[in-house]
């Protein structure tokens, strides 16, 4: 554990938790897409499949659970709870994301560590990931404005990313076989896809003006 | 490279 790693893995608790904060205060979901947040749940159920095979660490075994369950609530919510599923902006939302994932097992099939069924669906879920982001900006892209929380939001998700990548170049010169090229070349895909967003962000912050995002 | 280790990242 380096502190970019742990930096990353607090900015993805963080964005969670402001997801389920704009949710719980607001009573609303507007602004957020219920196809990514489906595609998070899918990412975290197949990639922890070792939770019952390999112990790490309890910090390990701890952010795997909350991930797991916080994703599977914010999807619930969405889509059963008599408030929150009125503020779903469902004509907005309408990216085709079983491609995603189709093609995401398809990449997992043919790209791999292994041939296990184990390392197929971590594969998948790293792959799925990388562009489970699509339909959320697709969706911030239609509506224009975006609210507070859900900028801050996509900001601390992006964050994430970008230590992530930090703690794999300090991985790479301070491990001396640190090679994880699935993961890596993913990431930063991953990370890619949020410039444009951050552009913004960054535009908006400097002008002390309300984030929007171009027709 | 060692593809061998665990997966210690989340």
């Amino acid at each position: 554990m380096n502190i970019f790693r742990l930096a990353g893995d607090m900015t993805h608790l963080l964005s969670i938790l402001v997801l389920l904060l704009k949710i719980y205060a607001t009573k609303s979901c507007s602004g957020i897409s219920r196809k990514t947040q489906e595609l998070y749940a899918i990412v975290f159920v197949a990639r922890y499949l070792d939770l019952f095979t390999d112990f790490i660490s309890v910090y390990n075994t701890f952010m795997k659970v909350v991930f797991i369950a916080s994703s599977l609530a914010i999807v619930w919510c969405m889509r059963f709870h008599p408030m929150v599923r009125r503020s779903y902006d469902r004509e907005l939302d309408t990216f085709r994301h079983y491609f995603l994932v189709g093609a995401s097992f398809a990449l997992a099939l043919i790209l791999h560590e292994k041939f296990t069924v184990q390392e197929i669906f971590w594969a998948f879920s790293i792959y799925l990931e990388a562009v489970a982001i699509l339909p959320q900006l697709v969706l911030l892209q239609r509506s224009g404005n975006v609210d507070n929380l859900t900028g801050q939001y996509i900001f601390f998700l992006g964050a994430y990313r970008a230590f992530y990548i930090l703690n794999w170049i300090y991985r790479y010169l301070t491990e001396p076989h640190f090679t994880r090229w699935i993961a890596c070349v993913s990431g930063v895909v991953q990370t890619a896809l949020y410039a444009d967003f951050f552009y913004y962000y960054f535009i908006s912050w400097k002008n002390n003006s309300k984030l929007k995002l171009p027709a | 490279g060692d593809v061998d280790d665990a997966k210690d990242e989340l």
